[in-house]
């Protein structure tokens, strides 16, 4: 563990009284190390590892007892600051319905988080709508039918709205919610590629149609390297107003929370812990912090 | 490129990127790059070129030759398909089918994945599409069943191949996996002998934790292959290098895309040059 390997290299230099370059260098390697482990983005660790440079090699490390405890002390209160304060609470449209749409990558949770929030907002005292977007996925429309009659919300479907596409259900949904007074729409969308462009911009012209308040990019906890360039791509098109991380009650370290945080700068909103719909928690940045550094 | 002390640090650092970005394990890559260095030095290699050439020949050799897929001589060859959440077991079943079928053989489908909404709905969608059998149950049913079934249907319909489906699982959740275990106990069962493959589904996005997934699945049954999907993302799935030359799985197929021809064996090669794009 990061631990050991920081104990180790204090324990060769005690009573030297000073940290000498090779030192410096051999303790920033490994939380280098650490961070690329847990997959947080390559140049986001570069970028990392030169603020706290100062910082941990610094006279409270020095003057320590148990420096390799300083060090991680400092990296991990970093950590927390970069992710974000905890949660800020959701603001409801001043002129409901409150408008989410979730997009993401393939498989990356959506439509499974689009009815826990439906969930979560029926909790909240909302009276939700569920609308179903991705007429792309074999069964995708059924999945939410499904999700939507065991959380006791209504989905609205491309067959209700008497469409063909994504954009004219996405509008259609918009009216049939104000004609029966749902105050929260939660729109699920079909994964893509951040590379594919004619459904990228399908997602801007949904995203024009809906103008919703709040923009998520569901982001599976496993995501590697790539996740700077998936969120930066999205946030480019859409303007991302948060971020939930998915399947975090796995045992993935979730180095992709810092990647995407550090390129995108919104909260992260909500994190997945499960495949039932009551599986949704608040992000807590010090619970995450941990998990990233092992 | 070659300093007196040996090949030029600075693209070393740039091939160690490289690696990185491509999800290979940071630990790999202290491996390869050092190895590099040796082969670069006992070569002369002084050409930029030249050491990349040899860092592909160092990842090729990581990942071994091809293996292509089992076929039973006693029909029905069964497939398991298993992974975590999402990473295209579903797809990647029916693509399998399709791939099939194109030579000429017939597959059946199991509808394996009790559990997750509109689960079977979506494998049936498939099954409809590609005009081949899916033998289901209906939703909450034990999977070993819905197995069992479909190696018996198969033996009974003469057809060559039962590809099963399994509901997506975190490798985490010992519940869930020792279900994994029964439902590959019961295909032995079924079948005489255990199944002809047992694949792993691998999303080539996933980081450092595609080796976890290796790692608690190879320890709850006897992986044969992996399905490393995705690979049309801007992911290259470096991963996979620590998997093949630490737990000894092939990679043998590649998802490139969401449509049913958008599956190839796997190739070492081509794969190598993707890493190092
Ligand atoms: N363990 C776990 N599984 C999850 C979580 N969120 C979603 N899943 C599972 O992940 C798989 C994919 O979820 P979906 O909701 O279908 O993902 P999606 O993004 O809508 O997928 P596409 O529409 O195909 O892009 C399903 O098996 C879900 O049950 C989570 O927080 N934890
Ligand atoms: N771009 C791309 N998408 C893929 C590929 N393989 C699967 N997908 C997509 O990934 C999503 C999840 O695929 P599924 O086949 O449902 O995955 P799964 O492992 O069966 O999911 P669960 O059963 O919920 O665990 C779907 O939207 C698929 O179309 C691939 O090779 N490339
Ligand atoms: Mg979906
Ligand atoms: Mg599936």
């Amino acid at each position: 563990s990061l631990t050991d390997k920081l104990q180790g290299i204090f324990e060769r230099i005690r009573g030297k009284g000073r940290l000498d370059e090779k030192t410096v260098d051999e303790v920033l390697r490994e939380i280098r190390l650490a961070l690329l482990e847990a997959d947080v983005n390559f140049r986001v660790v570069k970028e990392f590892i030169a603020r706290i440079r100062e910082q941990a090699v610094g006279e409270e490390v020095l003057k320590s007892l148990t420096p390799d405890q300083q060090v991680i002390r400092i990296v991990r209160d970093e950590l927390i600051a970069l992710l974000g304060g905890e949660a800020e609470p959701i603001r409801w449209a001043a002129r409901p319905p409150t408008v989410f749409m979730l997009c993401g990558l393939q498989g990356s949770g959506k439509t499974t988080t689009c009815a826990k929030l439906a969930r979560w907002a029926k909790s909240q005292g909302r009276n939700p709508m569920l609308v179903a977007c991705d007429l792309q996925r074999p069964a995708a429309v059924k999945q939410l039918e499904v999700l939507g009659q065991q959380v006791g919300v209504p989905v609205f479907t491309p067959q209700q709205a008497g469409a063909q596409d994504p954009v004219r259900t996405a509008q259609r949904a918009l009216e049939h919610a104000r004609a029966q007074g749902n105050d929260v729409l939660i729109v699920d969308t079909a994964g893509r590629l951040q590379v594919d462009e004619p459904l990228m911009e399908e997602l801007q012209r949904m995203h024009a149609a809906l103008q919703p308040h709040e923009t998520l990019l569901v982001v599976d906890a496993t995501t590697g390297q790539e996740a700077v360039n998936v969120a930066q791509a999205f946030h480019e098109r859409l303007e991302l107003t948060g971020v939930i991380m998915s399947k975090m009650d796995g045992d993935a370290r979730g180095g992709a929370t810092l990647s995407v945080k550090a390129v995108v700068g919104k909260p992260v909103r909500f994190v997945g812990v499960g495949e039932r719909t009551d599986a949704l928690e608040p992000f807590y940045p010090d619970r995450v912090a941990s998990r990233i550094l092992g | 490129v070659f300093t007196r002390r040996g090949v030029d640090e600075e693209l070393l650092e740039e091939l160690e990127e490289t690696l990185i970005a491509a999800d290979v394990n940071v630990n790999a890559v202290q491996e390869l790059l050092e190895t590099l260095r040796q082969e670069a030095k006992a070569q002369r290699l002084r050409e930029a070129e030249d050491v990349r050439a040899c860092l592909s020949a160092l990842l090729k050799g990581w990942l071994g030759a091809p293996a292509p897929l089992t076929v039973s001589a006693t029909p029905p060859t069964v497939y398991l398909f298993v992974g975590v959440n999402g990473v295209g077991k579903t797809t990647s079943i029916a693509k399998t089918a399709h791939m099939l079928q194109r030579q000429g053989k017939r597959a059946l489908l199991a509808a394996g994945d009790t559990f997750r909404a509109a689960a079977i709905d979506q494998l049936q969608i498939w099954a409809d599409r590609l005009g081949c059998d899916l033998v289901k149950h209906k939703e909450g049913a034990d999977p070993s069943a819905v197995v069992f079934d479909a190696i018996q249907a198969a033996r009974a319909r003469g057809v060559d191949f039962v590809l099963a489906d399994t509901a997506g699982r975190q490798h985490t959740h010992a519940r869930l996996m020792e279900e994994l275990k029964k439902v590959h106990r019961v295909a032995e069962k079924a079948l005489g002998r255990p199944p002809d493959e047992v694949l792993l589904v691998l999303d080539a996005v996933a980081g450092q934790n595609a080796i976890r997934q290796a790692e608690e699945f190879a320890r709850a049954l006897p992986l044969t292959g992996i399905v490393l999907t995705k690979l049309d993302s801007t992911s290259r799935g470096g991963a996979v290098l620590t998997i093949r030359k630490q737990l000894g799985i092939p990679i043998k197929l590649i998802g490139l895309g969401e449509k049913a021809d958008q599956m190839a064996p796997f190739d070492p090669d081509a794969f190598v040059e993707g890493l190092l794009a």
